[in-house]
């Protein structure tokens, strides 16, 4: 097998802007500051698996943070934290040797890139999870470019990952 | 056309990258 394509982590954020978008959740994510308040993230990963990211975790959730980035850190920390858990206790799955997103750095910041990793993550869950066949589906009606750098950004991820 | 068949090979690792993964056993066991 050859090896997996660097990731352009600024066009991975782009593409996987356009992904996340398909989720349509409530809450505004058409642009990375939309993002860096955590709450549509919190939103797409419970429709990936509304039996662990229940109301209650997303209760926690913050919304209308403004331009407050301690609150939006905090919310960044959850949400991570509530990735990781679901990949080890649901998917079974630990990530190694993954650089974990500097939520500081998007929530000061607006750093796509890191934002990037963060949705990148999010992707890893929802092509794992019970429902991921109508995640893959939509993906594949997608445009080709954002296909590419979805699949290169899976491979990644699976590169990284341990039973 | 070059360009065709590249297209057409591109079209064919995506797909074929996306139905393996769809077909792959994810979850933790039990």
């Amino acid at each position: 097998m050859s090896a997996p394509e660097t990731v352009d982590r600024v066009e991975l954020c782009e593409s996987l802007l356009t992904w996340i978008q398909t989720f349509g959740v409530e809450a505004a994510c058409s642009t990375v500051d939309e993002l860096t308040g955590g709450l549509a993230m919190a939103q797409v990963l419970q429709k990936i698996d509304v039996v662990y990211f229940t109301d209650a975790w997303i209760s926690r959730i913050k919304a209308d943070v403004g331009d407050n980035w301690r609150l939006k850190i905090s919310n960044l920390k959850k949400i991570l934290k509530g990735i990781l858990d679901y990949n080890h206790e649901i998917l079974g799955q630990q990530i190694n040797d993954f650089t974990l997103p500097d939520v500081g750095l998007i929530a000061e910041h607006s750093d796509a890139a890191e934002l990037g990793r963060m949705l990148q993550l999010i992707l890893g869950c929802a092509v794992n999870c019970e429902q991921k066949q109508e995640y893959i589906q939509t993906i594949m009606m997608m445009e080709e470019s954002v296909q590419h750098v979805v699949m290169t950004a899976i491979q990644e991820l699976m590169s990284k990952e341990t039973p | 056309d070059p360009n065709m068949k590249g297209a057409a090979a591109n079209e064919g690792v995506l797909a074929n990258f996306f139905n393996s993964l769809l077909s792959k056993k994810t979850g933790a066991p039990g």
